[in-house]
């Protein structure tokens, strides 16, 4: 499996469309302070199913939608897809191309779709769950998740072991 | 659960041993799990002295032993349990430039398996990267894709 | 005592705001006392919002914004009660090329009533440093000092 | 007042006798991770007569002396001595210059000297309190110190305008 592209907009601060299509090897993400990296970490975190806003730095989850800005307004969805090459069919589906969607409403409804169609956000943890791709896995860190790592508390590390299981 | 957990934990520790050499150029580590009155949650601990050091609990490492400690426990899970790609958010940050140039050897050497998405502000990471995509926010607070050169990235 | 934190929690207030706009050419913020029961114990709360972008809590700024607004209010602490002296540990890391400079020019401009120590790996902070100090590990685990010429400077 | 000089011998990765001369403006300390930087800055905190091991990233206090190494046997004290240059007179004593040392034996005696003479701690936090140049001030920052004045919890940052009161 391979990721290929990652399409969003109102998510955070993508007001506009935006899309990042993924290579092999090693793709550095760059730019000057504040200006979105770190909410596109997120927003594979969040499409990959993550229930919880303290991983993606917000109190409550409708707050990950375009809150506005100097020029523009809110906006009243945020939408994610993350297409996927499924060519050595390491995901149980029988398709190539597989792209996991994520929508949420400022009224609060959430939606997800696989390949296009409605499904429920177990249809996607089932999905990904073999692969070991839960949203709080090893495989997103960033600073804060280093410390957890190397806390104190000897049950702290726990759960990376549990999901290398 | 006992059982797979115990197999993985022993998998884990061989592999953390020998990464932590290669990221340190020597030294040792290790992992031991620490029992708790349930075994299914038993945490573990990590014990680490870089060359020359005597082996301490984490704790008692610099920022940068630190970083790369736990990039060295990383990679051990990922050789038991490999995923498809791997996002890091500026874990480049306090590591100097000598080990900055050995995690990126550790990057190349996993990328048969795995696609690497860094983000950094770290020039000598940039250089190693295959690809780079720039993001700016020409309209403040709204945040949009932008073409990047190497030669002229502000860091 | 109450009386005087009010009125040293207004002169820190003008200068935060002040400082933030320097450091962060443009934007807003400001600290708002927050009423505990005892107002010995009140709390301060942090809103900042760089150009362009709502007014929040601090805790939705970006890893280097924090940085800056913690610079900031460091500096309009020191305007209130200057210290002869100031340890800065690696406060530099999740700063950008363009904040860096902007971090330095503050520096610079305390210089007068205040000593600053700053523990780096960033090169372009060095270069902005009127004298460098190496040290290191010859012997491993045993700290020296060390002569440091800039152009040799690994990071 | 300014900073004149830190000495130190046995205190964590300092085995061998240290110096380090301040001069006016910025000084930069460089070097490799794991070097012994954090230390020096330690270093500073502990002089200045902190009294919490948790400042100094150790559980008991006696950590802070050299520990050893492969090829060295751990050492029985840690000093630390800061010389101060007090023409101004900043601090209310009658010296040009003021130089206090901080000493701490494996068995656990602590010393505190002012020009070498000994005295209490409380003569020397008692010096330095006009100054506001207690252990834990706001002019020794690091990154940890940073997450602390940005928390999520207001009164976490009381202490900040108390010192500056
Ligand atoms: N719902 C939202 N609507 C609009 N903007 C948002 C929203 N959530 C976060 N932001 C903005 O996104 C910015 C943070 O972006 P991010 O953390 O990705 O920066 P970064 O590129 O990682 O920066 P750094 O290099 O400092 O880590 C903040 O300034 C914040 O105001
Ligand atoms: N009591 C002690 N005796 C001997 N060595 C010690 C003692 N306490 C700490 N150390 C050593 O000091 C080292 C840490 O040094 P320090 O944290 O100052 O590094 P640093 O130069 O700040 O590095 P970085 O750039 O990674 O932050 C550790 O490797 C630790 O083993
Ligand atoms: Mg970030
Ligand atoms: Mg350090």
């Amino acid at each position: 499996m391979r990721l290929k592209r990652l399409q969003m907009i109102g998510f955070k601060s993508f007001a506009d469309a935006f899309e990042l299509n993924f290579q092999e090897g090693i793709t550095a993400i760059v730019g000057p302070n504040g200006c979105g990296k770190s909410n596109v970490a997120e927003a594979v975190r969040w499409v990959l199913g993550t229930q919880s806003p303290n991983e993606l730095r917000v109190d409550r989850m409708e707050e990950v939608i375009f809150a506005g800005s100097e020029e523009r307004k809110s906006l009243g969805m945020a939408e994610v897809t993350l297409e996927l090459d499924n060519r050595d069919r390491t995901l149980p589906v029988d398709f190539d191309e597989v792209s996991i969607t994520r929508r949420l409403f400022r009224a609060g409804e959430s939606e997800y779709l696989i390949n296009g169609n409605k499904c429920r956000l177990m249809d996607v943890t089932d999905l990904l769950v073999d692969e070991g791709l839960g949203s709080n896995g090893y495989w997103i860190l960033e600073r804060a998740m280093v410390e957890t790592i190397l806390s104190n508390r000897p049950e702290d590390r726990r759960f990376l072991f549990d999901q290398a299981a | 659960a006992t059982l797979r957990f115990e197999r993985t934990f022993e998998d884990v520790r061989g592999n953390f041993r020998e990464l932590f050499m290669r990221l340190f150029g020597g030294g040792q580590a290790d992992i031991v799990a620490v029992d708790a009155e349930d075994p299914l949650e038993s945490g573990v601990r990590i014990l680490a002295s870089p060359r020359g050091k005597t082996l301490k609990n984490v704790s008692a490492l610099s920022d940068g032993e630190r970083a790369l400690t736990a990039v060295a426990l990383l990679f051990a899970l990922y050789l038991v349990k490999p995923s498809p790609f791997c996002l890091l958010d500026e874990l480049d940050a306090p590591l100097d430039d000598s080990n900055i140039d050995r995690f990126v050897d550790l990057l190349r050497s996993f990328m048969e398996k795995t696609q690497f998405i860094v983000i950094t502000h770290n020039k000598r990471t940039m250089e190693a990267a295959d690809i780079l995509y720039g993001i700016t926010m020409q309209e403040s607070g709204v945040s949009t894709a932008t073409t990047v050169r190497l030669e002229e990235v502000e860091a």
